[in-house]
């Protein structure tokens, strides 16, 4: 049975080359194969799933710290989907009876108060907010001074999309970090990068870079609903240790999920 | 990058009295990672790695002092030759003109609508602005905000739904006499049978001269999928490829190129309204080789 099992090399490039089309990286589609080549004693699918789970980090189960607010500051390039997550993760603690409040630090792009602030009714959160061209890390300081005071379980901050070259927005944000760690020793309890699940080998640079300035502790991965497989997530996890704790499978507040690593896998599988 | 890579190899491939095929396999063995490694759809690769090899036999490489370098250069212009393919400015006879924009989620449509609508504004067009993005919250007011910032007019469709707001601004657009009318769509993505339906709807009903993806530089091997799935519903008249200010190798834009041979356009290089490019063919295959 177990020679049944084995695969032709032919078969091997075909699965490499599966792993390549669904972003997961050339280096990693390799390592892959040539990881559950070496496992005999596992047929090819069930040791690449091995593999693949061997390289995604484990998560505690809870990130809530063990005192309230917990605060959770949420970043990431442009357009990846930060905004509607907060919503989608508003509503999910709303419907476990938590107090949210959201902090509305882009102050910059056209009406991301506005979008925000649509989201927060929905998800019947608070939101904190400034003017428009307002300092970010005002706006942060200000919504976790609402967060304690209110005693709300959660505070949300919401940042400008930003690229990882672009030095100003890069500092920008490692000083919205250290002024939301003034307002609360401890703060942010969770950073969470928001990573668009169609997104090339260029995630590692993204999440690499804004890991530096913003101690990133989390990955939320969006966009899984559509042709995209979010491949370039085992390097993600394996390489900088960073849980995913979400996805993104739509638009609306209901479609978000944990990130379940086995699931994952299977839908790398060939 | 690709070239320091090849370095290697080709001073390996300098010591041969000839250059072998099995040399040159190696070569291109490395330029087909540095390919998939830039974001090129394999299926991209595949052909572009058969066309230099072609090239490459044919060229006699041997006889070069470079042979590497002569491949890498056959490479570069392969890439660029794809990339810039059929270049011609927009078609913006019609009274007024419709130029539509498609693509995922987050693409940038918005935002790019905005530095279009500025562009030809600045070249003396009389320009006007449309959403019928009737589902993203506050959608309309984003497009609103830009279209103030560069004093260019929003028309506002009637209605809640795409189709119905489009031709209801596609009336405005004649009634005011502008030149072009920039309708910017929602994002959607090309699974969903529903939201193709309805961009294919709206593109029957607005009849646009121009038919445009904006797609993110970022995206990876999924971009011939949406390309292709893109431009089978709505034929596509050319790109602008998004967010070329991170450091992306591009390699998305071989698929556009590749599978739909539409030209690519422009580039986003910023969040700016004015950060917006013609697009550099022999430059951006410089970029997407690194
Ligand atoms: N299909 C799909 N679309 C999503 C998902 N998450 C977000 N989106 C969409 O992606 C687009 C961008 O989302 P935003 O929340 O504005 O992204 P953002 O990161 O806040 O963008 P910026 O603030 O401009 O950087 C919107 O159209 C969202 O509806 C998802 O999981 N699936
Ligand atoms: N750095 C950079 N950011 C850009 C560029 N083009 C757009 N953006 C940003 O990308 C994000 C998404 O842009 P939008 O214009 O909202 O994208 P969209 O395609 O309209 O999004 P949906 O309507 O939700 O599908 C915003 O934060 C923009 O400012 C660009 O060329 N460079
Ligand atoms: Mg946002
Ligand atoms: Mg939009």
């Amino acid at each position: 049975a177990a020679a049944a099992e084995a695969w032709s090399e032919a078969q091997w490039e075909e699965a490499e080359e599966a792993f390549i089309m669904a972003d997961c990286g050339t280096e990693t589609a390799l390592r892959l194969v040539s990881e559950a080549k070496k496992r005999r004693h596992q047929p090819p699918l069930p040791a690449l799933k091995s593999v693949m789970l061997e390289m995604l980090a484990r998560k505690e189960a809870d990130y809530f710290p063990p005192d309230k607010p917990f605060v959770l500051l949420m970043i990431g390039v442009n357009g990846t989907g930060k905004t509607t997550t907060i919503g989608k993760l508003a509503s999910m603690w709303r419907g476990e009876g938590k107090r949210v409040v959201i902090g509305a630090a882009d102050t910059f792009r056209a009406a991301a108060i506005e979008q925000l602030s649509v989201w927060v009714e929905r998800s019947g959160a608070e939101l904190v907010r400034q003017g428009h061209g307002a300092d970010p890390a005002a706006v942060a300081f200000d919504t976790i001074g609402r967060g304690v005071a209110g005693g709300f379980d959660v505070v949300m901050i919401d940042t400008a999309g930003r690229v990882q070259t672009d030095k100003g927005l890069m500092e920008e944000l490692a000083k919205v970090r250290r002024v939301i760690n003034k307002a609360l020793p401890g703060a942010p309890h969770e950073v969470w990068q928001v990573v668009d699940g169609g997104t090339g080998q260029n995630a590692v640079a993204q999440v690499e870079k804004f890991r530096a300035v913003a101690g990133t502790t989390g990955l939320v991965v969006t966009k899984l609903d559509g042709t995209a497989k979010g491949g370039v997530v085992l390097q993600l996890s394996d390489r900088f240790r960073l849980p995913v704790r979400y996805i993104g499978v739509g638009e609306t507040l209901e479609d978000l999920m944990p990130f379940d690593g086995a699931a994952f896998a299977d839908t790398l599988l060939p | 990058n690709l070239t320091d890579k090849l370095g290697d190899i080709a001073h390996r491939l300098q010591g041969n009295a000839r250059v072998g095929e099995s040399e040159l396999d190696a070569t291109l063995r490395e330029m087909r990672l540095a390919l998939l490694e830039a974001d090129v759809a394999l299926p991209v690769v595949r052909h572009l790695i058969s066309e230099v090899r072609e090239q490459a036999l044919g060229a006699d490489v041997a006889k070069s002092l470079q042979p590497g370098q002569v491949v890498v250069k056959i490479l570069h212009d392969n890439l660029t030759d794809l990339l810039g393919g059929s270049r011609r400015p927009l078609k913006l006879d019609k009274i007024p003109s419709v130029i539509l924009l498609c693509g995922l989620q987050g693409a940038g449509k918005t935002t790019t609508a905005g530095k279009l609508a500025r562009m030809l504004a600045t070249d003396g067009k009389k320009v006007a602005l449309t959403s019928v993005d009737a589902t993203r919250p506050a959608a309309r007011e984003q497009l609103q905000v830009l279209a103030q910032q560069i004093d260019v007019p929003y028309l506002a469709g009637d209605g809640s739904d795409p189709v119905a707001m489009a031709d209801s601004a596609l009336d405005k657009a004649r009634v005011s006499g502008c030149h072009v009318l920039i309708v910017d769509t929602a994002g959607r993505q090309v699974i969903d049978a529903e939201l193709m339906d309805e961009i294919a709807a709206v593109d029957a009903a607005v009849a646009p001269q121009e038919r445009l993806l904006v797609l993110d530089s970022m995206t990876g091997q999924t971009a011939l999928t949406v390309t292709e799935q893109f431009h089978q519903r709505v034929p596509m008249s050319g790109c602008i490829l998004t967010k070329t200010d991170a450091d992306v190798r591009g390699g998305a834009a071989l698929s556009v190129a590749h599978i739909t041979g539409v030209p690519i356009r422009f580039v986003g290089t910023g969040e700016k309204i004015d950060a917006f490019e013609a697009f550099d063919a022999r430059r951006f295959a410089g970029r997407i080789l690194g």
